[in-house]
C-alpha cells in the first residue's frame, strides 16, 4: 500500500510488511509520530518502537508490547491497528487527545521479531525466541519467564526443550533486555500493558508469588471497569484477576518485573479467543478484536493520565 | 516448513485434583512433544494441548483410562493453517 490508509488491517502481515507499515505511519506523521529502535534481536532484527508524542521531554509515559509470544498473531496485527488508531484519533478523540498532550505513548509491535518471521517462513506454532541453547538440540527461551522477577522459580521450566523455558538467567534474550534497559533509561513510564493472546483475560501482578500487589484493590477495579467497556461492544466476555489467582503461577513473567520498577498499572491481555481457534485466530476477527480492545486500553490509559503518581 | 498433518488441539476438563495431577504430569512426558496452548490453572478450568498424530493414540487412551474429560478443539491442525496461508496468498495476490 501507498500509505498506512490503503494498509488492509483486516489481515494477518509479514514482518516486513509491519516494518513497511511502520516507516509509513512514521513519515506520513512526522509530528506525532517517530520511531525509536531500542535494540536488535538474536537474528539481528531491529526491535522497533513507535513514539507517539506531542512534544515536551520525558513525560510521563504508557507502554504497550505486541508479539511477545510470537505464534500469538492477532496481537501484532491488533498492534498494528493500534498504532493507526492512536493517530486518526489524535486531534478529534477528547480523551485520547488529553492523554497525548500530556503523555507519551510507546508501542512496539513486533517484540520478538526472530519469532515472528520463523512462524511466518518455517512453523507456525513457534513461541520462544530463536536463540540457541548451549548444550541442547532445542532453540529458544519463553520471553514471558526470562524478567527479573521470581525468575527461575515455580512456574517456569529449566527445560530448554520446554515451551516455557526460562533461560540461562534473567535478561539473556536481547528481546527482553533491550526493554529493560529502555525502560531502566527513560525512567518515567507509568503504564505498562503487554498484550497475549488466547483466552480472554486482564490480568495484574503477581504471578511469581502469591503475595498481593501492594495496589491489588486500584488495579483490580481498573480492569473491572477496562474489561467492562471492553465488553460493551460485542460482549466478548473476559476474566480479570491477579496472574497467580488467575491463572497459575509464572515466574519471570514480564509485567511482575515492570510491577517491581514502580510501574503501577502494569497489565497483561489475553485477547481472543475462548477456544474454538486458539492461536489460529481467523483474520476476519482481527478489526473487531482490536477494536474492542482499543476500549479497555483507553480506560487504562485515561485512568493512568488522570492519576499521576 | 514444520507442517502439522493430523495435529489435533484437546480441550481436557480435569473434574478433581487427581485429575489436574495426572495431567500436569503429561507435561513432563517429553516424549509425547506436547505443546500446552492453555495450561493447567484449577479444577474444572479447561486445558488446550497440541497432540502430535505419533501421540494421539496414546494420549487419548491415558485420559480415557483415567476417566479424564477431553474434546477435540481443533480436527487437524495443518487444514486451519492452510486455510490461513490461503487466505494470506491470496489477499496478497490482491493487493499486487
Amino acid at each position: 500500500p501507498r500509505n498506512t490508509d490503503n494498509f488492509d488491517f483486516s489481515r494477518y502481515h509479514t514482518i516486513s510488511e509491519i516494518y513497511s507499515f511502520q516507516d509509513m505511519l512514521v513519515a506520513e506523521n512526522p509530528n506525532l509520530v517517530s520511531k525509536i529502535v531500542i535494540g536488535q534481536s538474536y537474528e539481528g532484527r531491529p526491535l522497533n518502537v513507535l513514539k507517539f508524542s506531542t512534544g515536551g521531554t520525558n513525560r510521563p509515559a504508557i507502554w504497550m508490547d505486541t508479539g511477545i509470544h510470537s505464534r500469538e498473531w492477532v496481537t501484532q496485527a491488533s498492534g498494528t491497528w493500534f498504532a493507526k488508531k492512536i493517530v486518526s484519533d489524535y486531534g478529534s478523540d477528547p480523551a485520547l487527545t488529553a492523554i497525548l498532550n500530556k503523555m507519551d505513548i510507546f508501542l512496539e509491535i513486533v517484540t520478538n521479531p526472530d519469532g515472528y518471521y520463523f512462524t511466518h517462513n518455517s512453523n507456525r506454532m513457534w513461541r520462544k525466541t530463536r536463540k540457541p541453547n548451549p548444550g541442547s538440540k532445542c532453540v529458544g527461551v519463553d520471553p514471558n519467564r526470562n524478567w527479573d522477577a521470581g525468575f527461575g522459580g515455580p512456574g517456569a521450566s529449566s527445560n530448554p526443550c520446554s515451551e516455557t523455558y526460562h533461560g540461562p538467567q534473567a535478561n539473556s534474550e536481547p528481546e527482553v533486555k533491550s526493554i529493560v534497559d529502555f525502560v531502566k533509561s527513560h525512567g518515567n513510564i507509568k503504564a505498562f500493558i503487554s498484550i497475549h493472546s488466547y483466552s480472554q483475560m486482564l490480568l495484574y501482578p503477581y504471578g511469581y508469588t502469591r503475595t498481593p500487589a501492594k495496589d491489588k484493590a486500584e488495579l483490580h477495579a481498573l480492569a473491572k471497569k477496562a474489561i467492562t467497556d471492553l465488553a460493551s461492544l460485542y460482549g466478548t466476555r473476559y476474566r480479570y484477576g491477579s496472574i497467580v489467582s488467575t491463572i497459575y503461577q509464572a515466574s519471570g513473567g514480564t509485567i511482575d518485573w515492570t510491577y517491581n520498577q514502580g510501574i503501577k498499572y502494569s497489565y497483561t491481555f489475553e485477547l481472543r479467543d475462548t477456544g474454538r481457534y486458539g492461536f489460529i485466530l481467523p483474520a476476519n476477527q482481527i478489526i473487531p478484536t482490536a477494536n474492542e480492545t482499543w476500549l479497555a486500553l483507553m480506560a487504562i490509559m485515561d485512568h493512568t493520565y488522570k492519576n499521576p503518581y | 516448513k514444520e507442517t502439522f498433518e493430523g495435529h489435533q488441539v484437546l480441550r481436557i476438563v480435569p473434574k478433581d485434583e487427581v485429575q489436574l495431577s495426572l495431567i500436569k504430569d503429561l507435561e513432563d512426558m517429553i516424549e509425547f512433544e506436547l505443546d500446552f496452548w492453555k495450561g493447567v490453572t484449577e479444577v474444572a478450568s479447561p486445558v488446550d494441548v497440541r497432540v502430535p498424530l505419533h501421540s494421539l493414540q496414546s494420549i487419548k487412551i491415558y485420559l480415557e483410562t483415567q476417566d479424564i474429560l477431553y474434546s477435540i478443539m481443533i480436527e487437524d491442525l495443518q487444514v486451519m493453517l492452510d486455510e490461513e496461508q490461503e487466505e494470506i496468498d491470496s489477499a496478497a495476490r490482491v493487493a499486487e
